[in-house]
């Protein structure tokens, strides 16, 4: 191979290639399908290329999870009502304390549903987002119906005009099927105290999970209808590539990204910016 | 499943005499493959998979009569081999009152696995004593003190505004009073490129010198289980890890790399939110789990 002037062959740099895909967490289909559609794109002197191979693989990545959602239709609704779910431990109420402090910012009055009634300090957890982000944090009983307590707070956000409803849920695992259960009843309650509701299902996702986050993403959106996706803990060295599969099987954007755990940890998904650091 | 793709890589070549080194490559490629899909580290496979030729390109597969089950074989002994044995749980030995630390990423199960942990002491006819050590995350020290409540037993009256060290200095001078013979520690969730929190982990480390440095890890971490793994045991020098979540259908790669990274034990394996849902980690259970 030296003696042609040191040029890597076309196995050569797509294995390469498929490293740095795979330790993404881009799984074995996505790879192979990116893989294949490189081949196809371009010129077998290209292919040799490292540098083509890389920006044809980014344009295409960028592609696939760059779904051009419409802005969140806030003036809708009143309220607006949001609901954050999502496996065990992705981030969930830390989410909503950062989205709860942007809309407070924009001038927005929020209102927090404490629909974790199970797990030990839930509730505590949320209230102490709720002062963070200067916004009201409704709870119930420990224990309670989770579908009360949110019913009580999208009622209450009725009754006194505010414009976001922001409700947590419990972490369940999508394989638990009373718990998925649970939620879709949650989701059916909450729209006998607004029609609308909820207006956006968010799906929290943990950037260090590996393919499991597609099942995860199956599950959730058979269950309930998944609108949105929040990808946290990209401030750590996982690369959540995983959501490229899931863009592409399920054409659901990714609207945020999680960035750390203070109230500002929170930026809006760029794809452009998601692929650069892919390749990182 | 992969027993049912190797039978048919084996069976496509069965009525071709003898084995060749290219279907053995086939064969390693459906390995590859699951293992990949399960999550499993890119390199640990690469290792893993040269193993596995090393002994299939022997004649034991090659003139066998029965060349996937030969394969099938060399790949769970090589996969148990990796994987270590049977846990032999927590290493209990050691003047009262040990302490222990429970160490991971943001959200991995550590506070629930301390909560489990302590049960399982009370079972082994022992005197836990949980100590909170995370002053940052909203509610954290809460959520332990009512996981102590739920257990009845005794938790030590941390508050945001104290030091984890000096936390921990003193939790475990409390329990040499109280007679408490096994202290835990929760600890914060942190990135294992935080360096100022990496080096407050040292911190307790050096103040109490625990008999345990468990890391907790999420039964579905990806690729990057492997980089988490090496830089907690590089800083701590881990005595074992727990594996949590292990109830979903998480095939559980990050065992392997785990395991491939530090070649420290899986200790636990967490199945449930609830506390009583921890069992004494199975090599086997979990190797057949991430071959698919
Ligand atoms: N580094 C980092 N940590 C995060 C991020 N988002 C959340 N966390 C941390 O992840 C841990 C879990 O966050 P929670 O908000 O409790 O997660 P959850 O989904 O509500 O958890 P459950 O309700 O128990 O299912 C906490 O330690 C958070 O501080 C992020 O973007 N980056
Ligand atoms: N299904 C299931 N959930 C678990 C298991 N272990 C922990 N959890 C859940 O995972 C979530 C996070 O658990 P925590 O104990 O708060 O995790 P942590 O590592 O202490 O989180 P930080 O302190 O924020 O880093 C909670 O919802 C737990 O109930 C398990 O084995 N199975
Ligand atoms: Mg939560
Ligand atoms: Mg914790």
């Amino acid at each position: 191979r030296v003696l042609f002037g040191g040029k890597k062959s076309v196995e050569q740099v797509l294995e390469e290639v498929e490293e740095v895909l795979f330790t993404a967490d881009i799984g074995v289909k996505t790879s192979q399908r990116l893989l294949e559609f490189v081949r196809k794109e371009l010129s077998g002197k290209d292919l040799q290329d490292p540098a083509k191979v890389r920006d044809a693989l980014k344009a295409e990545i960028a592609r696939i999870v760059d779904l051009n959602p419409p802005p969140f239709a806030y003036d809708s609704s009143k309220p607006f009502v949001m609901m954050m779910v999502g496996v065990n431990g992705v981030g969930k109420t830390t989410t909503i304390g950062k989205i709860g402090r942007r809309l407070n910012e924009k001038g927005m009055s929020v209102i927090m549903a404490a629909g974790d009634t199970f797990r030990a300090a839930a509730a505590e957890q949320l209230e102490i987002w709720g002062d963070r982000a200067g916004v009201q944090v409704i709870r119930g009983q420990d224990g309670g119906d989770p579908a009360a307590v949110i019913y009580d707070a999208v009622s209450a956000a009725k009754s006194k005009g505010a414009d976001v409803v922001i409700a947590d849920t419990a972490g369940r695992l999508h394989t638990k099927v009373p718990l998925m259960e649970e939620l879709k009843k949650v989701k059916r309650v909450m729209a006998k105290a607004h029609e609308t509701a909820p207006n956006e299902v968010m799906l929290v996702v943990d950037a260090n999970n590996g393919q499991n986050a597609i099942a995860q993403a199956r599950e959730f959106n058979e269950a309930l209808g998944i609108t949105g996706i929040i990808l946290t803990k990209l401030d750590g060295t996982a690369k959540g590539g995983v959501i490229i599969g899931i863009c592409d099987e399920l054409k659901i954007p990714v609207r945020y990204i999680g960035i750390g755990e203070t109230v500002e940890d929170l930026r809006p998904f760029d794809p452009k910016e998601f692929t650069e650091a892919l390749f990182e | 499943a992969l027993s049912e793709k190797l039978a048919i890589t084996f069976k496509k070549l069965r009525g071709h005499g003898k084995l060749s080194e290219a279907n053995i490559q086939d064969a390693l490629k459906d390995v590859r493959m699951s293992l990949l899909e399960a999550d499993v580290n890119y390199k640990v496979v690469k290792t893993f998979i040269d193993s596995v030729k090393t002994r299939a390109m022997g004649t034991a597969v090659l003139d066998s009569l029965t060349p996937a089950q030969q394969f099938i074989k060399i790949v769970n002994e090589e996969l148990a081999a990796m994987m270590g044995g049977d846990s032999k749980g927590l290493n209990l030995s050691g003047r009262p009152p040990l302490a222990m630390m429970m160490v991971g990423l943001q959200g991995s199960g550590k506070t629930t696995s301390l909560g489990k942990l302590a049960r399982w002491l009370v079972l082994n006819n022992r005197k836990p004593f949980l100590v909170p050590a995370d002053v940052y995350r909203p509610a954290a020290i809460d959520q332990l003190k009512t996981l102590a409540g739920q257990l009845e037993l005794p938790c030590f009256d941390s508050s945001t505004g104290d030091n984890p060290v000096d936390i921990s200095r003193r939790a475990l001078a409390e329990a040499l009073v109280q007679g408490h013979d096994v202290v835990l520690i929760d600890t914060a969730g942190r990135l294992q490129v935080d360096e100022p929190l990496m080096a407050e982990l040292r911190n307790i480390k050096a103040a109490v010198n625990p008999a345990e440095i468990l890391l907790v890890a999420d039964a579905m971490t990806g690729q990057d289980a492997v980089n988490v793994a090496r830089k907690f045991d590089e800083d701590l020098n881990l005595t074992g890890v727990v594996l949590t979540k292990m109830d979903g259908d998480a095939r559980g790669g990050a065992a392997l790399s785990i395991r491939a990274a530090t070649g420290k034990p899986i200790k636990f394996v967490g199945i449930g939110e609830k506390l009583d849902a921890l069992e004494i980690f199975h090599p086997d259970r979990v190797a057949s789990r991430i071959l698919g």
